[in-house]
């Protein structure tokens, strides 16, 4: 058995001219994050990603 | 070897011409058949065909469409098994009550095969459980699964494994090694319909069934099903209207929500997200990010969890949201392992499986179990008029198709009833952060 989620959440936002030039080319700053990776197992309760 | 090599005597002949072009011909014949046999066919035509009653089915009823996965030889010797009835005989095997004095035995053997941790199971007298039917639907002790500190985490759902997780791009969610389904074709098309009736939010909810065709989502016929600024819901602040949520915001509410008291970088962003919006909006399906006209800009993401055999098989609510709506696709039980989600592309929009949809504080959410042939039945605790994995629900799904087929419809290949709570603001089922939904059981 499986599940799928499959929802919305803040992509953050673009870094600041001065972040940019500070080496955060590209890079959004806050929003989804994952806390989990390929494979591994997990339990209830356990967090995939943060906000 | 080498004496015969030496000394057989050797003459060549040549072939005659029509022998070489029979062997050609049998070859192209060959190939034909090979290649039609590896595309994805409707078993149906096939045995229309084969019955007379023509190509078209002519005099028949209309059944269920369903495509006959592709795949190497296990896929499909597998696709030719009835698992459906295998997995209603597996689970009708498990509920045979065992020996009273064998269950503590039988049980510890399972939990050695399969990894089970009996520490943790709710009910320790393992002679509490009449079968393995009930012991693989155990409940575990209190404390067990402590829930994140972190209130903007979202949780695991299940004890499992992850398969995949990432972003949704273009709706095509990436499966293992690369294959990727469409997200239509895994939640279905249609944007869920919503009605403004309600009931007590203590009692569980008591959808009616209403099967319905899907439509394209650009179609005017949308208008019918969803009202025009009908307020959804609201969360911190954020009110949410149908048309917000499903199918975007209208273009004066982009100019007029954000823009204007935003500093010059989310200016910039809103910029970005609203050049996206205005470049997809033409083709941007219903579940595609709907807070365009906040100043947060989102995305979809997705995870896919595996439940091992041996796993605790009761899931629960990841975040805080709202279930607005479920479909049931009624689509076959291959088994969900690892090995056959790489093998077999589209795997998840094949199987059975119950697509619960709603929202939560940052847009668009849903949860979608899928069933296995081993643990066929899906079970939403708030939802007792939910039956998956049955004959009944086959017969319907038949007779759906035939209502859809009469009124010259396609069937959509999902039944669907909406939650309805007390509470109009939410607008469906409210769901904690780690609440018990439901689960998988056996057969």
């Amino acid at each position: 058995s499986t599940i799928v989620l499959v929802f919305e959440a803040p992509k953050g936002t673009r870094p600041s001219f001065d972040e940019g030039y500070r080496g955060m080319k590209g890079e959004r700053k806050g929003g989804w994050r994952w806390n989990i990776q390929r494979g591994q197992k997990v339990k209830v309760g356990e967090a995939l990603g943060y906000v | 070897l080498r004496t015969a090599l030496a000394d057989t005597k050797m003459e060549w002949y040549p072939i005659p011409i029509a022998v070489g072009i029979g062997f050609l011909g049998f070859l192209q014949f060959y190939r034909i058949q090979r290649s039609q046999s590896s595309q994805p066919r409707l078993p149906d035509e096939r045995e229309d065909r084969d019955s007379g009653y023509g190509s078209g089915g002519e005099g028949r009823p209309p059944r269920r469409k369903r495509t006959r996965p592709s795949g190497p030889w296990s896929v499909q010797i597998m696709s030719t098994l009835p698992l459906k009835a295998l997995s209603r005989l597996w689970g009708r095997f498990n509920e045979i009550p065992l020996p009273y004095y064998l269950r503590p035995i039988g049980f510890r053997l399972y939990a050695w095969v399969f990894g089970v941790n009996l520490s943790e199971v709710g009910e320790p007298d393992l002679h509490a459980y009449p079968n393995l039917a009930s012991f693989f639907y155990r409940s575990l002790k209190p404390g067990c699964r402590p829930l994140d500190s972190n209130p903007n985490a979202v949780l695991s759902p299940a004890d499992g494994k992850i398969i995949q997780f990432g972003t949704i791009e273009h709706g095509e969610v990436e499966q293992v090694k690369g294959v990727t389904y469409s997200l239509d074709a895994l939640l279905g098309a249609q944007r869920p319909s919503h009605s403004g009736a309600s009931t007590p939010l203590t009692q569980p909810a008591s959808p009616a069934l209403t099967p319905q065709t899907s439509r394209d989502w650009t179609s005017d016929d949308d208008a019918e099903v969803v009202r025009d600024d009908e307020e959804f819901a609201k969360v911190n602040g954020i009110s949410y209207t149908l048309p917000n949520l499903f199918s975007g915001p209208k273009e004066e509410d982009v100019h007029h929500s954000a823009v204007d008291q935003s500093t010059p970088a989310e200016a910039s962003a809103e910029a970005e997200v609203r050049a996206d919006l205005a470049l997809g909006e033409s083709n941007r399906p219903w579940w595609a990010p709907s807070s365009y006209a906040t100043k947060t800009p989102t995305a979809l993401y997705y995870c896919v969890v595996y439940l091992a055999p041996g796993d605790y098989h009761r899931f629960h609510s990841p975040v805080s949201w709202v279930a607005t709506s479920r479909r049931h696709f009624a689509g076959e039980l291959f088994s969900v392992a690892p090995y056959l989600q790489r093998k077999l592309p589209g795997l998840f929009t094949l199987n059975e499986r119950v697509v619960l949809l709603g929202h939560w504080r940052w847009g668009f959410f849903s949860y979608t179990p899928v069933g296995a042939t081993n643990v066929g039945s899906i079970r939403i605790n708030f939802d007792r008029e939910l039956r998956t994995n049955s004959l009944t629900t086959d017969t319907e799904a038949d007779r759906a198709a035939a209502e859809a087929a009469a009124r010259g419809e396609p069937y959509s290949g999902f039944a669907e009833a909406t939650y309805e709570a007390a509470s109009k603001v939410l607008g469906g089922h409210a769901l904690t952060r780690g609440e018990e939904m439901g689960g998988f059981q056996l057969g």
